[in-house]
């Protein structure tokens, strides 16, 4: 309905635009939610797609952007938001997802490292927060999650790109999220969208030892990862995070299956290496519709085991 | 803006435990400026690390002298981003007209 291109990278300014004209053209299924601030003080947006006019649903977290270099993530985000928009009463699948429960979609989990991105350094991946008697700048806002918080794969020290930070939840961003998953309570799916290694993972990150539930986290994932390769070929590896790349406290995942969301996933999406962080444009609509193949598994089983 | 004239990204191929530990002293070399994209962890997965300029001769002498594998991923590491910056231009005056 506009001239947004999806197989483009965008600013975060025309990101939140977007995200508005998105919640404009829907506005029976799509509204745009302000969760809170980044430390530079940018706003949090969501997109909340519901059909359940303001009735309180079980919900499904996305979430994309938090490292802010990996750009393939956030453009992932909102070629999905428009997929869910565009599909709701056409695609059988998500139209009765959405007839029970509601989904909240946050592309930019890291809004001022987004912006240094496009800004500063490329290759920027942390917050922006300050340290007194630190030179270094910002916290990896994939530790600062209070799941075992500055446990193993984290790092104490500030200029590390694994900085746990202060405290769990130091990083307003962190905190926003939390706060507003925890306020909801009632989400039964978190997935977080990462680049690149092309990965679907479960927790444990913090600790090699198996989830309660990974025999069935396990066997969703797989599936998940062979309805994404039956587009085009792109092979996962799934596992949990701890045994299939590495141990790294603090992790959103992990947050979020600790506090009761059991449908807990990490994907981390093309390439293999080639280009790393620095993914071509022209791989973004293809990567955005093998992901939304394996968002989808994963979601129709959430639906269809609410607990 | 930051630019990466002449930096690399290099793909490193970790095939025993001695090798992740040999990566972790590169790793604690702070004076080499590296940014690991992918760290080393376990076996089986490679690791990516973005090697400036400056550094890249000191690099590849460790990794030599050391009997590591690797091989260049990104040759060249700003001409990648020029790319980037030209299609995200492109795409802003497109949208304009």
């Amino acid at each position: 309905s506009n001239n947004f291109n999806y197989g483009a990278y965008h600013s975060l300014e025309a990101i939140y635009q977007e995200m508005d004209s998105i919640a404009g053209d829907f506005p029976d299924l799509a509204s745009r939610v302000k969760i809170g601030h980044s430390f530079e003080n940018r706003p949090m947006y969501v997109l909340k797609f519901s059909t359940g006019k303001g009735s309180q649903r079980p919900a499904i977290w996305l979430n994309a952007g938090i490292h802010s270099r990996e750009w393939i993530s956030q453009a992932t985000a909102m070629w999905t938001a428009r997929k869910i928009v565009s599909d709701y009463g056409k695609d059988p699948a998500i139209t009765s997802i959405l007839e029970k429960m509601d989904i909240f979609l946050l592309p930019v989990a890291n809004p001022d490292g987004y912006v240094h991105t496009h800004t500063e350094n490329r290759l920027w991946r942390k917050t922006r927060s300050l340290h007194p008697g630190s030179p270094c700048i910002g916290v990896d806002p994939n530790r600062n999650w209070n799941a075992s918080f500055a446990g193993k794969g984290a790092s104490g020290n500030p200029c590390s790109e694994v900085y746990h930070g202060p405290h769990a939840n130091s990083e307003v961003e962190v905190k926003s999220v939390v706060d507003f998953i925890q306020q909801h309570g009632d989400f039964k799916c978190f997935i977080d969208l990462h680049s690149y290694s092309q990965l679907l993972m479960y927790p444990y990150a913090y600790t090699a030892k198996e989830a309660p539930d990974a025999d069935e986290l396990d066997e969703v994932a797989r599936r998940a990862a062979e309805a994404l390769a039956s587009l085009s070929g792109t092979q996962y590896r799934v596992g949990s995070s701890a045994t299939t790349v590495y141990q790294a406290s603090g992790s959103s995942v992990d947050w979020a299956y600790d506090n009761g969301i059991k449908y807990a996933f990490t994907f981390e999406l093309r390439d293999t290496g080639h280009y790393g962080f620095l993914l071509p444009a022209d791989q973004i609509i293809p990567t955005a519709e093998e992901t939304w193949l394996g968002l989808k598994t994963i979601m129709e089983h959430v639906r269809d085991h609410l607990y | 803006r930051g630019k990466f004239f002449g930096d690399q990204v290099f793909r490193i191929n970790v095939r025993n435990g001695d090798e992740i530990s040999k990566l972790n002293e590169l790793m604690k070399s702070d004076n080499l400026k590296l940014n690991f994209w992918k760290s080393p962890c376990s076996l089986g997965h490679p690791v990516d690390v973005l090697v400036p300029a400056v550094s890249l001769q000191p690099v590849e002498f460790f990794l030599k002298s050391q009997g590591l594998d690797y091989s260049v991923t990104i040759e060249d590491l700003q001409a990648l981003l020029d790319k980037e910056d030209e299609e995200m231009q492109y795409n802003k005056e497109q949208e304009r007209s």
